[in-house]
């Protein structure tokens, strides 16, 4: 042994990177077998302490694709992502950042002429380049006020029209838009009720908001024939929408009923069938090069946000091809409101390599988490617990942004958020 | 990542409904101004009503 350990030549490979992630994957899963089996085998024995139990967790959805995705599905991808955050917020060596950005550049064909900021020693590191601003002006917005502008720098994956309330990812693989955005939940029917309330006690304040929660109680589908708001002015249809709900507590119950579900079965989000208007969607997909701050494409109030936790597979158009239903799995941030012509949703999904979502105007908002994660572990146990249904998301209300306007309005161009490394 | 809009407009017209481009605006609908795969950046034109 001595003999052969002396004589014997080592040469070290590197592993190539998918083995790496192979095995590491692998590993996880095993580890993860390993513990449950254990755990069962103690609960048969009876030898479970309460203090023992694991925390109740999500039911994690397990994808179907071909073998690449069934390996990353095992893959602890959202602590990877918070890793890999953490690492690239390290500061880099002062004299190594302008060689590295300009690499990085090259690489993913960022255009260095457009940076806010030339002096590229500033970033500290590559998450901070990585949320850089652009000069003024390199980005004009289209002179027509009549169009709904790109929100992001990026590549059309796919658009078109909502039939059937699904949405098609690419390559003809279709998912559903409940499972994007999100049912009707009860919560919906908590802010009519209150609406309801001010009505049954209309005092001079109450009579101030009652446009605002009027408002919100249209777009959650009770009438869907909106105000053009945003356009100026209200509509003939709005106020008398509004007296006749002021004369009958019966006729306000029955808007709430409706708006969880409307008699003719059709979803809360579904234009109204008697309007001339249609349900459209545009995926537009950000490489790692691109500009990362997203804006917003047209005037409109954002009246909500779901937060889905999810999973943070990648969104490369590969795996778009290869993982039915992607967007539904992925942590997302749905911001849900009106614009001039009715329902407007805007969903930025995060990815593995990326990270964490951040919109400006939602501070409570936290992506990518471990907080997050086990909020939304317990809201599902919670859920569980008295029966319910847990929807798959933490839902916020921004009406009390604006008063008059019932949620948080935003012109167009204006920067909303980005996306951020880790 | 991905950014993933879905909006309601007016109904644009019937070629805008089958491929997603309207070759021609119709008054009043919603007119796509896209291509699939198409480059695009923060403030240009996806379409219009």
């Amino acid at each position: 042994l001595r003999y052969a350990l002396r004589n014997t030549k080592v040469e070290w490979y590197p592993i190539p990177v998918g083995v790496g992630i192979g095995l590491l994957g692998l590993l996880h899963f095993y580890r993860t077998r390993r513990n449950e089996k254990r755990l069962q085998e103690k609960e048969a024995l009876g030898e479970v302490w309460e203090n023992e139990q694991p925390l109740p967790r999500r039911r994690r959805i397990r994808p179907s694709g071909p073998w690449q995705v069934q390996i990353m599905s095992t893959l602890p991808l959202k602590a990877m992502s918070r890793l890999w955050g953490r690492f690239n917020e390290l500061p880099l060596p002062y004299y190594l950042r302008v060689p590295g950005f300009k690499l990085y550049s090259w690489f993913f064909g960022v255009n260095l002429n457009e940076v806010a900021e030339p002096d590229l020693h500033t970033y500290p590191n590559l998450a901070s380049f990585f949320y850089r601003k652009l000069k003024p002006g390199v980005r004009p917005l289209d002179p027509d006020t009549r169009a709904v502008l790109s929100p992001a720098d990026g590549r059309i994956l796919q658009f078109g029209l909502i039939e059937r309330g699904e949405v098609e990812q690419v390559k003809g693989v279709t998912y559903s838009l409940d499972a994007l955005l999100g049912a009707a939940t009860p919560s919906h029917a908590d802010h009519s009720k209150k609406f309801m309330d001010h009505m049954r006690e209309p005092t001079q304040k109450d009579t101030e908001n009652m446009i605002a929660d009027e408002e919100f109680a249209r777009m959650n589908g009770i009438s869907y024939t909106l105000p053009k708001l945003l356009a100026g002015g209200s509509s003939p249809q709005h106020e008398t929408s509004l007296d006749a709900s002021t004369s009958s507590e019966k006729a306000s119950e029955a808007l709430v009923k409706a708006d969880l579900a409307r008699g003719d079965g059709t979803p809360w989000y579904a234009p109204k069938p008697t309007s001339n208007n249609a349900l459209y969607y545009v995926v537009i997909y950000l490489a790692p090069g691109d500009y990362h701050r997203f804006h917003s494409p047209v005037p409109w109030v954002v009246e909500s946000r779901r937060h889905f936790a999810g999973e943070l597979y990648s969104v490369s158009p590969y795996l778009q091809r290869h993982l039915p239903g992607l967007f539904t799995l992925n942590e997302r941030v749905v911001l849900l409101g009106r614009w001039r012509w009715g329902f407007f949703s805007y969903t930025p999904v995060g990815a593995t390599n990326v990270g964490s979502i951040k919109v400006n105007f939602d501070s409570e908002l936290r992506t990518n988490s471990l907080t997050t994660d086990t909020a939304a572990d317990m809201a599902a146990a919670e859920a569980a617990k008295r029966g319910e249904e847990y929807h798959g998301f933490v839902e916020a209300t921004y009406r009390h942004a604006s008063r008059t306007l019932g949620g948080h309005p935003l012109q167009r161009g204006e920067e909303m958020g980005g996306f951020q490394l880790g | 990542s991905s950014i993933v809009l879905v909006f309601e407009a007016p109904v644009g017209s019937r070629k805008s409904f089958d491929t997603g481009w309207s070759g021609g605006a119709r008054e009043g609908g919603w007119n796509w101004s896209i291509e699939k795969g198409q480059r695009i950046k923060v403030g240009e034109k996806i379409g219009y009503v």
